[in-house]
């Protein structure tokens, strides 16, 4: 692991954590992002940006982490909708 | 495409612009070729659908304008939430259309070179418009290729008079607001209406019981978990993100969040994530766990004899006091009475426990600038080391051992968001009583 490798990692959770891949923490629960949960929010971004899905920071995905953007969350919402459903579901 | 659920309940809408790019970072822009270039961008979405944009101008003092869709050119913080972060990364973002004040409004980056046709090493600002007016419109991101609404920047478009949205795009407005039949107006309007200011924003003042004990410091173990620092102290933690903002300003109790540590649980001594299998490691007296995520797993707790950690009187080590991977050489290193151990868990087998590298033992005055007996370690940012004692913090930049002079700053202004104490005189050195304490002049 270099320095570089490192600080990626760190930079690429806050990114998919801003632009709505990983959803932020809650409040009350403070729920931790797991291991597999970062690997399926990697592999959205990169279907999203049309690369190829792998599950983990390749160069490709950094390169792409590293594009000028419009700083407006790619997923909105998620957690919202997630929510929403398993309400439904509960009162089925 | 993807909508994001909201959108104007009218198609006549005004605009305005509060900033223009500064001169010094977007030379070749003059404002009058901002207006136009803006003014071509709304047009963009004006001529697929029933909309109708209008431009309403400030004051003479250029500071009082209004309208639907108000754009500014602004720098870093500037008061929505949603900071800049200088040239490159963010370019701009747009408030979706709604009842609040800041519905609309569409800032771009200041700090960008803003240009009009000009080459990669510029951004262009036409481009951006059209995304950033879509959002303001009430359209999201879309993955499509091609789509004005991809998030990330393509570059210029070619020649804007003649621009036309992708299929994916024209969908989506027209989704939202119908096809335009007729065609549209131009945006010109000889009688240019002056509408008042917004009001200053307000700051919220919250109150926050567990504040004394959040910014006096003094904490027990600070860790860089999943790219969020932890703060633990007693049975308590806090969390602060990236961007520097509090997961909560209240604590989190360490037994309802981590599970599987003991129950009288309220003092952690150092904890670290490992790079290897993203396993976090706790430290308590004697014994470690090993957390895959927020659960222990089986087997734990273990002895700390397990890191086959001995002091160079010969004793074994009974405590970690602090434990941080340096992010400069990727190695793990665990702190305990004043010496310090390495250990390559790159090389680490299951079910083997690993043992410190050879030469080990050193002496923590190594690490020059800061205490020896500090509370925690951290790497973070640009693969610095932060050193944490008390209610400071010491930075070691990338690799460097050996700095001349490293500054404590506040972990509770800078880190746990707690307001800066008030100035006080520069404490006289105790043991030269009488000596100036002036390092300008000497």
């Amino acid at each position: 692991i270099t320095s570089a490798q490192s600080d990626q990692y760190s930079k690429a959770m806050d990114w998919l954590g801003r632009y709505g891949y990983l959803p932020p923490p809650d409040p009350r629960t403070g729920n931790l992002h797991t291991k597999e949960g970062i690997e399926q929010a990697i592999r959205v971004m990169q279907r999203f940006g049309g690369l190829q899905e792998t599950g983990v920071l390749d160069s490709e995905t950094i390169r792409l982490m590293s594009a000028r953007r419009c700083s407006l969350p790619d997923i909105i919402g998620s957690e919202d909708r997630l929510r929403r459903k398993r309400r439904r579901r509960r009162k089925r | 495409y993807a909508l994001s659920g909201l959108k104007w309940h009218k198609t006549d809408l005004t605009w305005s612009v509060h900033s223009y790019p500064s001169p010094s970072q977007s030379p070749n822009l003059p404002d009058i070729l901002v207006d136009n270039i803006l003014r071509s961008a709304f047009k963009a979405w004006s001529n697929v659908a029933p909309l109708n944009f209008r431009h309403v101008a400030t004051d003479s003092g250029g500071t009082a304008a209004g309208g639907d869709i108000r754009v500014s050119f602004n720098r870093l913080f500037h008061d929505d939430g949603y900071p800049f972060d200088g040239q490159g990364g963010t370019l701009a973002h747009a408030f979706f259309p709604g009842s609040a004040e800041v519905a609309g409004d569409t800032h771009f980056d200041d700090q960008e070179v803003w240009s009009y046709g000009g080459d990669s090493s510029s951004t262009d600002l036409f481009a951006v418009a059209v995304h950033e007016f879509g959002h303001a419109l009430g359209l999201s991101h879309s993955s499509s290729d091609p789509s004005i609404m991809k998030p990330y920047y393509q570059g210029g478009v070619g020649d804007i008079v003649n621009f036309q949205l992708a299929v994916d795009d024209k969908l989506a407005i027209q989704q939202l607001y119908g096809v335009r039949d007729t065609a549209p107006s131009d945006g010109g309007d000889p009688h240019l209406p002056r509408l008042p200011s917004p009001p200053p924003p307000r700051p919220t003042q919250l109150s926050d019981p567990s504040f004394n004990e959040r910014c006096q410091g003094g904490f027990d173990a600070v860790a860089n978990i999943r790219g969020e620092v932890f703060f633990f102290k007693g049975a308590q933690f806090w969390r602060t993100k990236r961007d520097g903002s509090l997961v909560s300003n209240r604590p989190a109790q360490i037994q309802n969040f981590w599970m599987g540590l003991p129950p009288q649980t309220n003092k952690i001594d150092a904890v670290y994530e490992r790079k290897s299998d993203s396993h976090i490691i706790f430290f308590i007296e004697s014994q470690y766990w090993v957390f895959k995520d927020t659960e222990a797993m089986s087997g734990y707790p273990r002895p700390l004899s397990d890191w086959g950690m001995m002091r160079r009187n010969g004793q074994p080590v009974d405590k970690v006091e602090a434990a941080f991977i340096w992010a400069h050489n990727g190695k793990t290193y665990l702190f305990s009475g004043g010496e310090f151990w390495r250990f390559d868990e790159s090389q680490k087998r299951q079910g083997v426990h690993i043992q410190p590298e050879s030469g080990y033992p050193r002496d923590n005055s190594l690490w020059a600038g800061v205490p020896s007996h500090m509370d925690d370690i951290i790497s973070w940012g640009e693969g610095d080391a932060y050193f944490f004692k008390d209610n400071f913090y010491w930075v070691l930049k990338n690799g460097g051992l050996n700095q001349e002079v490293v500054t404590p700053q506040s972990t509770a202004v800078d880190w746990l968001r707690c307001p800066a104490p008030p100035a006080e005189p520069t404490p006289v050195d105790p043991r030269f009583p009488k000596q100036c304490n002036c390092e300008l002049n000497r």
